[in-house]
């Protein structure tokens, strides 16, 4: 664990309370796109697969993750709820549009093609990697339809994008620090999933300079 | 670690 991990998995929390405490707060989830909230429960419930397998209780490092991933997985499993029960007349449905289909198949066969080992577990854990690098499209896809973003939705994007900037950072970190090597997969997903956020981030700082409100092109 | 793949990340 260093400094850059524990930061980058903080954010992510962040982002997600920000995320539950709009919709609490302003009692709808206008904004929020259903769509990558769908995606990224399906990322979780692949990827955390090995929650069956380990003992949380192994050492330190297992039991911290083992907890993120029990928060990440029902956070998203919650988040879906609210949307799609609770605060379903405010969900904007008609511009949440993106054809996720598309990044499932596409994610299940660049799994198929590269992995780590040919086994199912492997195969598995590498779609969630392909899947969580686009799973924000959908959301960005909304922003961009809609133009005007609340200001929490705007960090909570910020801050998830962050999140896997912040990895990239601790990727560097372990490949001097620990000489860890071979992990070609993870770094060149984290590394598209950042750029895809490049847009946003201009934008997001910019408006944050002006002091205004987001406002997509 | 080398070659396992991140499992130990989230």
């Amino acid at each position: 664990m260093n400094i850059f991990r524990l930061a980058a998995d903080v954010l992510h929390v962040v982002s997600i309370f920000l995320l539950l405490l709009k919709i609490k707060t302003s009692h709808s989830c206008a904004g929020i796109s259903l769509k990558t909230q769908f995606l990224y429960m399906i990322v979780f419930s692949t990827r955390y697969l090995d929650l069956f397998f380990t003992k949380p209780w192994h050492s330190a490092l297992t039991f911290y993750n083992t907890i993120m991933k029990i928060l990440f997985l029902s956070s998203s499993a919650y988040t879906i709820y609210l949307i799609r029960n609770r605060y379903k007349h405010t969900y904007d449905k008609v511009h949440d549009t993106f054809r996720i289909h598309y990044l499932i198949a596409g994610s299940a066969v660049l799994a198929l093609v590269f992995h780590i080992r040919l086994t199912p577990f492997e195969i598995i854990w590498a779609f969630s990697v392909f899947l969580e690098a686009v799973a924000i499209m959908p959301q960005l896809l909304l922003l961009q339809e809609t133009g005007q973003v609340e200001n929490i939705t705007s960090h909570y994007i910020f801050c998830l994008g962050s999140y896997r900037a912040l990895y990239i950072c601790n990727w560097i970190w372990r490949y001097f620090m620990e000489h860890r090597r071979n992990q070609w997969l993870a770094w060149a997903c984290g590394t598209v999933q950042t750029l895809l956020y490049a847009d946003f981030f201009y934008y997001y700082i910019l408006s944050q300079r002006q002091g205004k409100k987001l406002r997509l092109p | 670690a080398s070659g396992s793949g991140g499992k130990d990340e989230l």
